[in-house]
């Protein structure tokens, strides 16, 4: 799976993900990635998320509308969401995998849960890093 | 003036001990070309919506990558992709699943988006609808890499009832039909 998050210099967010899903899958089987809220949201007052993991669970946690939600009706911060989602939630019900995500005020998270996840990220100030594993 | 870009290519089981330096710098090599894409176009005042489709462009047409080309194989040994794009500003967004033939899904997830009132689209009707909406398409074959291919050879001849998640094998294993682990699969 890949993704992709951004903010531009006018305040909005977007967010893509593409995936090939799970080899040997079977019966049409369909993970998060093309699943608004599960595995691809964007909303300018709060964040835009891709995710990538063990899609059955992302749907059933509504993975990347519950971090939006969070931070919306809770007030958390978006690490702290993406944190209690991605490291606590997903873990406990079993699932695994990651998400990069991205706030109005251009925070970034990219928790996982796995022993890597291929990611990357640049700033306007002109930060950058591309990393494997933890 | 603030803007900014994160990529991912996936997570997983990636061990060191399976990477090697020159498969390391490929990865990061395909990672960096994707936030290039991507930063280009918000450097020059262009949208977060444009500057997403570039870099997973990017990221699709990397074998590298379990997307667009370089895709896993399903069970009958076709690459069944699915893709989904969203717009923050206005809450829009648009979706493929299950298609074959659209060399970059993406493209037909933003086109879902912008030129029908419809949120996703699968199958057959997407791939239609994505050639009328101007988006490339390509014979399935474009997808194969003989990795994916092997991969699958390898866990059909282990268990074909098996499934194996591209995010972590150890745990992907999917038990036989019966036993509860089987409907995540």
């Amino acid at each position: 799976t890949v993704g992709c998050v951004a903010l531009d210099m006018y305040g909005n967010l977007a967010a893509g993900t593409s995936t090939g899903g799970m080899t040997n899958k079977k019966f049409g089987r369909v993970g998060d990635a093309p699943i608004i809220g599960a595995g691809t949201y964007a909303n300018n007052a709060t964040c835009a998320i891709s995710c990538t993991g063990w899609g059955e669970f992302y749907i059933r946690l509504v993975m990347a509308k519950t971090i939006s939600d969070r931070m919306e009706l809770a007030h958390q911060s978006l690490k702290d969401a993406s944190d209690e989602m991605i490291m606590k939630q997903l873990g406990a019900l079993g699932g695994d995998g990651g998400m990069i995500a991205i706030d109005k005020d251009g925070n970034i998270a990219m928790p996982f849960n796995t022993e890597g996840m291929y990611r990357a990220y640049i700033t306007s100030e002109g930060k950058k890093e591309i990393k494997i594993y933890k | 003036k603030k803007f900014a870009l994160v990529i991912h290519g996936g997570a997983g089981t990636i061990l060191k001990s399976q990477m090697t330096p020159e498969k390391e710098k490929l990865y990061t090599q395909g990672l960096n070309d994707a936030l290039t894409a991507g930063n280009d176009i918000l450097a020059k005042g262009g949208t977060a919506l444009d500057a997403v489709l570039a870099a997973i462009k990017v990221l699709e047409d990397n074998p590298l990558f379990n997307a667009g080309k370089g895709a896993v194989f399903t069970n009958e040994g076709r690459n069944e992709m699915d893709a989904a794009i969203m717009d923050g500003s206005n809450l829009k967004a648009g979706s493929v699943a299950g298609v074959t033939t659209i060399k970059n899904p993406i493209t037909a997830a933003r086109a879902v988006m912008d030129k029908s009132e419809h949120v996703m689209m699968t199958g057959k009707g997407a791939e239609k609808f994505a050639q009328q909406s101007g988006c490339t398409i390509v014979d399935p074959s474009y997808f194969f890499t003989k990795e994916r291919w092997d991969a699958l050879q390898k866990i059909k001849a282990e268990d074909s009832t098996k499934t194996l998640l591209d995010h972590d094998s150890s745990k992907a294993l999917l038990k036989q039909p019966g036993n509860r682990d089987y409907k995540y699969g």
